[in-house]
């Protein structure tokens, strides 16, 4: 599909919101 | 943008610096309710999901994950400052519901439920064959190596005689053959040299916690018991720990590796603790 000039791009895919970041390590 | 869901409540990125205040805002009031064990450090914000309350304030609904420390609850040091225990030595999971409102600027934690497991054997086997493994207190190799432990303390100590207070781990060691446990002792009123009924020995009504680690190695013809301790120097309470609410009632889950303890739940058998308000 060809993006027409001066079109918005498709938003890239969103990053999930949870879970955080491990902080120390995952068991 | 924060997604709002038309449900009451707003879902929020886990790692929003706001939730992570009141995250580790909310495993600082855990490690003031422990009553047994290790202390705990958050490792991971799992949900959060925030709810608007009527007419003000918001409630922060947390899962959390935490590790546990190698500090016991008894130690002074900061959490923060305590190593979180290594995959290697049997790591401690901690998993954490947490209610806590905000209003007024002010957080409060007005619900909170915790269980904790062990890692499981094979993770720790896989990155070392040869270290211990987590076993339940009432093991009669564990009841007899902090007795050996403790009575070998109390006869090289020509002072106050120490009576167990709390077992709070315990280990099998492959090699060398071995039991290592880690466990709280309390001064008596008794000196350690003329004591002739432990029983009659009363803790100190100024409370005076030890902690100590020991071995005991099966060698060819015997036994070998280590025991080294350290006493908890008594911390002033911070003015704060007053407002804490009523005393948390800990109620046992089944053991998930039957530590069943006859002093104290380990922090490697689940327990859930339902606490109170506290500001």
């Amino acid at each position: 599909k060809v993006v027409q000039p001066g079109m918005a791009g498709a938003a890239g895919p969103v990053a999930p919101l949870c879970p955080g970041r491990v902080r120390h390590f995952k068991i | 943008a924060p997604h709002n869901t038309g449900l009451g409540f707003k879902e929020v990125a886990c790692d929003d610096p706001e939730v992570e205040q009141v995250a580790l805002l909310a495993v600082d009031y855990l490690n003031q309710h422990l009553l047994h064990g290790f202390s705990h450090v958050l490792n991971r914000i799992d949900k959060v999901k925030l709810w608007f309350r009527r007419p003000v304030g918001v409630v922060y609904e947390l899962e959390l994950d935490t590790l546990e420390t190698t500090c016991h609850v008894l130690d002074p040091t900061p959490p923060a400052n305590c190593s979180v225990r290594q995959v290697t030595e049997h790591a401690v999971e901690g998993d954490c519901d947490f209610h806590v409102l905000k209003q007024d600027g002010k957080f409060t934690v007005f619900h909170s439920q915790c269980h904790s497991n062990p890692d499981s054997a094979e993770d720790v086997r896989k990155l070392c064959p040869n270290c211990g493994l987590l076993i339940p207190f009432n093991d009669t190799n564990v009841v007899r190596t902090v007795k050996a432990a403790l009575d070998t303390f109390n006869a090289q100590n020509n002072g106050t005689y120490f009576k167990l207070v709390e077992i709070s781990r315990a280990l099998n060691v492959p090699l060398p053959v071995s039991t290592s446990v880690e466990f709280v002792v309390a001064a008596t009123d008794c000196n350690a040299q003329e004591v002739t009924d432990p029983a009659k020995c009363n803790l100190l009504a100024e409370k005076q916690y030890g902690f100590c680690k020991a071995s005991l190695v099966q060698k060819l013809g015997g036994e070998e018991v280590s025991v080294a301790c350290k006493d908890f120097q008594k911390q002033p309470q911070p003015a704060s720990a007053n407002t804490a609410g009523p005393a948390p009632a800990v109620d046992q889950a089944a053991p998930a590796v039957d530590q069943a303890a006859p002093a104290a739940p380990s922090a490697g058998s689940p327990a859930s603790l339902v606490v109170g308000p506290m500001v």
